[in-house]
């Protein structure tokens, strides 16, 4: 097994508790980001259109055309649902690109499909937002590592604070009339 | 003289007319996205655009929210970014883009990135007020991030973040202190937009830099050959470089442009607040006023502006108000003393090209 962020922070973020593990049969929603093809191409794109000197410049590619682009392989896309759906993901959805699947799976499932993940729930901000998440790395089996790039939803927090501060009102600089 | 930077002054700041507002006849729109999970209400809009509106035709409700919108607590943040954005991108239709009512297990910025790849018809402009520190993220998880940013690019999206509200930043690696990096601020695929104040607060004056305005230069990605030029150019003339071991010369340098950040009027909750400060307040305005001139470009025929730092970086900041002096914020040691960047002539770390003077920049981006 591999795993696929070793070096993604999960030390709890400022303002968050941790209010113990999750109940092993509740429901969770993990994202799948599948391994992309024709980066290549898409760097090139970008700077084809975005440059006014470009006989390209200003002639946009629709999502269609770049789902065309990067969709992942067949390959990827068969063995990644096949192993979801052994590990009794459900409800999974994907997107136009076909480059992110969202599945549900209960907490049960879920740790059996991250060997090593361990799902809490946290509380934190003003709005006591709740969170899932893992305090232990995930891996997964080697053979996911040329279709899998990351899953999303285990150790990322949301932010609980604006950064927008009421500052004191500035004090009158020179006399103002 | 003002009490407060509101619509009326940023307007006359950066040279917008009561003209200067979108026509109602074409397809343009804009969008702005937080992730605090707050509310945003109409009524809030409504009330902000009844006391500040006045001098400027306006929408006073956004085209579509997305995401749930409950009956909690309007947030600032959310109540701040939609009326800026449809202050200075005037009578043009707009989306608010809300993760509340997520599954405690989804990450909201990754959630609103699958939106991206799962919508065909999405606005021109996007402000985005989100950021984490480059060195809390995996490294997997950022570039499969800019790869989404580039998948934006493509689509002639333009994606305006904000440059955070640290200055510098600040850390401690391995016994020494070092600037830290902001992401997705630091993606070469994004225009990331600093942070202004009045010289003198209570006058619409030249502007100098608000010592919050986030900047640096990125640990993760190499710079862009778009910017080359100038910031070879900043690191060779600039008189207050800080010490070399606190930063990556050879990084994505960033904010590339910027905007009144300090003072501002929200009325969220149904209250009149002043004195609201942050790049979250830059970015809107900022946003707005390319969507003005994504509606011209749209009116005669053109495509919307999408990407748009190799064009910046090529027009060498004609049509913005250079901004030259003020330093932003950084660790607080003896060997920087709390002082990070400083700005200069052209581009800097701290306000990019400057902050935007409508009509010419109008003229400079209307063609080709």
């Amino acid at each position: 097994s591999y795993s696929p962020e070793p070096d993604q922070q999960r030390t709890l973020p400022p303002g968050w508790v941790s209010l113990g593990r999750a109940d092993p049969e509740e429901e969770l929603s993990l994202t799948f980001a599948l391994r992309q093809q024709n980066l290549e191409r898409l760097l090139e794109l970008v700077q084809t259109v975005s440059d006014p000197g470009s006989p390209r410049y200003g002639k946009y590619l629709t999502l269609e055309e770049v789902a065309e682009l990067v969709r992942p392989s067949s390959l990827t896309l068969h063995t990644v649902q096949k192993w979801l759906l052994a590990a009794g993901a459900r409800s999974c959805h994907s997107v136009t690109t076909q480059d992110f699947l969202t599945c549900w799976l209960s907490v049960r499932q879920a740790e059996l499909l991250l060997s090593g993940a361990e799902f809490h729930r946290y509380v934190g901000g003003p709005s006591k937002t709740r969170v899932l998440r893992s305090p232990h790395p995930y891996r997964l089996p080697k053979a996911l590592a040329p279709h899998v790039d990351f899953v999303g939803g285990l150790h990322r927090f949301p932010p609980i604070s604006s950064s927008l501060k009421q500052r004191p009102k500035p004090q009158a600089v020179g006399p103002v009339g | 003289l003002h009490l407060g930077v509101t619509p009326f002054v940023i307007r006359k700041r950066y040279n917008l007319t009561a003209q200067d507002v979108g026509s109602g006849t074409t397809n343009n729109s804009q969008a702005c996205a937080q992730f605090l999970e707050q509310y945003f209400h109409d009524s809030d809009l409504a009330k902000f655009m009844r006391i500040f509106g006045q001098s400027f035709p306006h929408q006073a409700s956004v085209a579509r929210v997305v995401g749930k919108q409950g009956r909690g607590h309007a947030g600032i943040e959310a109540s701040l970014d939609v009326e800026y954005l449809m202050s200075a991108g005037a009578n043009i239709s707009t989306w608010v883009y809300s993760s509340s009512g997520r599954h405690e297990s989804q990450e909201p910025f990754l959630q609103w990135l699958l939106l991206l790849s799962n919508q065909s018809v999405l606005p021109h402009v996007h402000t985005i007020s989100y950021g984490d520190d480059e060195d809390s993220l995996s490294s997997t998880y950022i570039q499969r991030v800019n790869t989404e940013l580039m998948k934006a690019a493509t689509r002639g999206l333009t994606l305006l973040f904000a440059s955070g509200d640290s200055g510098a930043g600040c850390w401690s690696v391995s016994g020494s202190h070092q600037f830290r990096p902001s992401f997705p601020a630091s993606s070469p695929y994004v225009t990331t937009v600093g942070g202004t104040s009045f010289q003198n607060p209570f006058r619409i004056t030249n502007e100098v830099v608000d010592y919050i305005s986030g900047g640096g230069f990125s640990n993760v990605f190499p710079r862009p050959s778009y910017q080359e030029k100038a910031v070879t150019q900043f690191l060779s003339s600039s008189p207050h470089l800080p010490p070399s071991s606190y930063f990556n010369a050879s990084g994505r340098a960033y904010p590339d442009l910027a905007a009144l950040s300090d003072g501002y009027w929200v009325v969220s909750n149904g209250m009149p607040i002043p004195w609201v400060s942050g790049t979250s307040a830059s970015t809107p305005v900022f946003g707005g006023i390319l969507s003005l001139i994504n509606e011209h470009r749209i009116l005669s025929g053109r495509p919307p502006l999408g990407f748009l730092n190799p064009r910046l970086y090529q027009q060498r900041g004609a049509g913005l108000f250079d901004v030259t002096r003020g330093c932003h914020a950084s660790c607080l040691n003896e060997e920087v003393q709390g002082e990070g960047f400083c700005s200069g002539p052209g581009w800097d770390p701290v306000t990019g090209w400057g902050t935007p003077n409508f009509p010419a920049l109008l003229k400079t981006l209307i063609n080709p």
